[in-house]
């Protein structure tokens, strides 16, 4: 499902520029429950970007659901994302005026879905991440953890094809952090496809499969 | 040197009050390194916020360094978190359009150090969490874990008594999150007192006194 090959990715913010991914080859396949690990700065949330469609390599190809996504238009990048993937950010990303219920409903406005779907849909997520008791509170009026929880909730709504999560549980205590496991455990038995970047070993231990980023580049951990 | 006596905390945006923090009473010693845990929502950045003169309590009384903060002008409570406490923020609060140097350089342009001194303490912060390579780049430049460890650099370089830190490793790969947890044990070392929020047991133990807030409730974990 997901075929990287030979993806490379630069940033030119500076006078040189600084190669974050380094000839990247990788497959997914259809169905596959992956965690990413490595040092801060090796270039997870750039390859998550990538994987996500968030972002387009500068050389090397990637099909996703067999098609050429590195050739596509803003246009149909969009759509792709917007149906078929499900992005939790690695700073949330949450609309400071909108409530937790409209956050989460955001998605499913952008897909056309009807308003009473729409509101069922958003609440019966929000009920799965434990916040029914905070719909209407602003992300200023929510802590850490419940935001994280928000762009989870959010990511599931349009149910994509592929979640794609960056750090899905680093403000969350422990208890709640498994809870949320079990909860994407739950979508991969769904026959979701899970990407997720993570630095706790016992949140990777939740994956079949372990990749691990360092100075750009990608290698094989532990597939069960 | 942080005495909370009965304070409590609650939120009125709503029809309700909520309290989410009840009845608080707590002594942290001068040099003590604390760690806080807890379930999400469970009140521990308020805590946190009240701690570090963030903020201030409903009812009860705070004496900070002898004196009753409860009861400070906004300018005298300013003037302390300048210059006796450092702040890392759970969401790490940098500013967009500054560098890296100059986001870490800020509070002692506040304070009145002299240029130079400035730039060399900025300099040296940042070379203690490992970021001496991205002076030049702005926070939109950087990843989840370097935008974290210049939150980290800026609340250091006023060598504050107090550093208050609110999940100062929750973005950091494993290995950088026991580094920079080895650069708190020196400060600590050094006469600061520690109080951080962390959800990760193993960096709970490198405290010397574990805290737990539950319903807005503070318990003892281990004193060693
Ligand atoms: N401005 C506000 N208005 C209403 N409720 C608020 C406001 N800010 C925070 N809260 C609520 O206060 C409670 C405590 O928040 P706090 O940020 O202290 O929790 P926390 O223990 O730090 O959680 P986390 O581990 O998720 O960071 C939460 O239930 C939150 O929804
Ligand atoms: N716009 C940019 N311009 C220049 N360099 C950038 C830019 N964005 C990111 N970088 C650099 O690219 C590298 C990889 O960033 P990335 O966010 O992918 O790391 P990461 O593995 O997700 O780190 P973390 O674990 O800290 O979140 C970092 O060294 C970062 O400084
Ligand atoms: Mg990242
Ligand atoms: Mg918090």
């Amino acid at each position: 499902m997901i075929q990287l090959r030979r993806v490379s990715k630069s940033y030119t913010a500076f006078a040189h520029a600084s190669v974050v991914l380094r000839d990247v080859t990788l497959d997914i396949p259809t169905g596959q429950f992956v965690a990413i690990m490595g040092p801060s700065g090796s270039g997870k949330s750039t390859l998550l970007n990538l994987i996500g469609c968030l972002d387009t390599p500068d050389s090397g190809t990637y099909e996703l659901f067999g098609q050429h996504v590195d050739q596509m238009s803003e246009d149909q990048l969009s759509m792709i994302r917007l149906r078929r993937i499900g992005f939790v950010f690695q700073s949330f990303n949450l609309i400071p005026r909108y409530t937790a219920l409209h956050n989460v409903e955001l998605p499913m406005i952008y897909a056309r879905v009807d308003p009473a779907a729409r509101t069922r849909r958003a609440q019966r997520a929000l009920e799965l991440v434990g916040l029914s008791q905070k719909l209407a509170h602003k992300p200023s009026q929510l802590s850490g953890g419940q935001q994280q929880r928000i762009a989870i909730a959010r990511a599931l709504v349009n149910d994509p094809a592929i979640i794609v999560a960056d750090e899905p549980t680093g403000s969350l205590d422990s208890t709640t952090g498994h809870e949320i496991m079990h909860l994407f455990r739950r979508m991969h038995a769904a026959g979701k496809t899970i990407v997720m970047v993570t630095h706790e070993a016992d949140i990777a231990a939740y994956a079949q499969r372990i990749l691990y980023v360092k100075d750009g580049r990608v290698s094989e951990g532990v597939l069960r």
